[in-house]
């Protein structure tokens, strides 16, 4: 055995030299066999992303562009088989989404690109790639990413969905406002019948879930941004979409619950300084539904105003939820249909859709900006527990 | 910035879709 003789750190160039025999057990230990909630959670974030970018230069240092080919189809196959996996899990796709964008990030940062290099200090330009381009690797790279993405859009709704109609629409928090149920709520006689139900704070207990999720994993904070606008949207939309089916939900009070939810959701934005990810905008079309449940509904100055606030309501949506108002006391009155058929003429000239329902699966494009790292490749430390001790330090 | 002696070599990428295919095909190649 070669015996371990401490190095100071300024002795190691940032590279890590693996025969290549090795890298199917590099690909199985870093990628296949690692658990995010075991040995990951003690990791530096995107830990897995520089030992594998660190390889990367190692292999182009020695000008093997086989062993450079080899290893980015291998990293990219396994990152792409543990998906396959373990893919519904909200942890591991975070985990390999954070990774796949840091490998991403390191790839450009060391591209040796002017564009790229602006951030970077002396010591990491000399960490340059010397002797390949690998910009078409990159490619791959950030649409396997987009991949990820996609995956982790659809696993963290399939979470939610079951929370938001209960959450936003039939769990009441505001006492006292309702009085009578509108005709048509179900009225739950027995508590066992509430213990599943899900409410507001079940919703926002699992946003505080995904998000400190993808901080421990060092997601980039503008890709978290996105995670979480396209988060609210599909709050948004399941929610509009239940309130403009059931005639029980379209009603004062419940326009004031809703109200009142959009403003937790709100406040939970601010709470993690997301007011700029265009997460509040997406509930838009909502909180103008939950607007017109509770403005007056009679005269012509009331279809006026009603067509300026409702801009991103469709003409349809509008009618609809005017159509299913229920009153639920004495105070208020049904939507007379002289009342619908003036705001119809109004909106006449409105070039929107027919559509009635909102794209709940719609998912935004995605973009991840370029994020350079500031942590020096010769600091970097393997800790033993992911089982390379073949690699080595150099 | 680093004097570079020469330019890189641009190493050519198969497509996310191709190297799933090599993927395959060398899984079910071997034994």
């Amino acid at each position: 055995h070669p015996v371990n003789i401490p190095r100071k750190e300024k002795d190691f160039q940032g590279m890590l030299e693996y025969k290549k025999e090795d890298e199917p057990k590099l690909v199985k230990n870093l990628i296949l066999d690692l658990k995010p909630r075991g040995v990951a959670v003690n990791l530096i974030p995107g830990l897995p992303a520089y030992i594998l970018f660190m390889c990367v230069r190692h292999a182009d240092y020695l000008n093997d562009d086989q062993k450079v080919r080899s290893l980015l189809t291998s990293t990219i196959n396994g990152i792409k088989k543990i998906l396959k996996k373990r893919g519904d899990d909200f942890e591991t796709v975070s985990f390999w989404l954070s990774n796949t964008c840091r490998f991403l990030h390191c790839l450009k940062q060391y591209s040796g690109e002017e564009g790229f290099m602006k951030h970077n200090t002396t010591r990491q330009n000399e960490h340059c790639l010397t002797n390949f381009d690998l910009a078409e690797y990159r490619q791959v790279l950030s649409d396997l990413a987009i991949q990820i993405y996609q995956q982790l859009v659809r696993v963290l709704e399939n979470i939610l969905q079951p929370m938001i109609v209960s959450g936003m629409l039939e769990h009441e928090t505001i006492q006292g406002v309702s009085g009578v149920k509108p005709t048509g709520l179900r009225k739950r006689t027995s508590s066992i019948a509430d213990e599943g139900t899900y409410t507001l704070d079940s919703i926002i207990r699992q946003l505080n879930t995904f998000h400190s999720i993808m901080c421990q994993h060092g997601m980039d904070p503008e890709l978290i941004k996105q995670v979480v606008k396209q988060m609210f949207y599909i709050i948004g939309a399941v929610t509009l979409n239940n309130l403009l089916l059931r005639k029980d939900m379209c009603s004062w009070s419940k326009g004031m619950q809703i109200r009142y939810n959009v403003s937790q959701l709100e406040e939970w934005l601010r709470d993690k300084n997301l007011m700029t990810s265009g997460a509040k905008e997406t509930l838009e079309p909502l909180i103008q539904a939950a607007q017109l449940l509770q403005v007056k509904k009679k005269t012509d100055e009331d279809a006026g105003a009603i067509c300026s606030m409702c801009h991103a309501l469709t003409t349809a949506q509008i009618v609809k939820v005017l159509n299913l108002y229920t009153p639920v006391n004495e105070f208020e009155e049904r939507v007379s249909v002289s009342f619908i058929r003036t705001i119809q003429l109004r909106m006449r000239d409105r070039k929107d859709s027919p559509q009635l329902l909102m794209d709940a699966k719609h998912i935004f494009p995605v973009t991840f900006p370029f994020s350079p790292s500031s942590l020096a490749l010769e600091t970097i430390q393997i800790p033993a527990s992911l089982g390379l001790g073949f690699i080595t330090r150099v | 910035p680093p004097q570079r002696q020469r330019p890189r070599v641009l190493l050519k990428a198969p497509t996310l879709a191709e190297m799933e295919e090599m993927f395959v095909s060398e899984a079910v190649q071997q034994p």
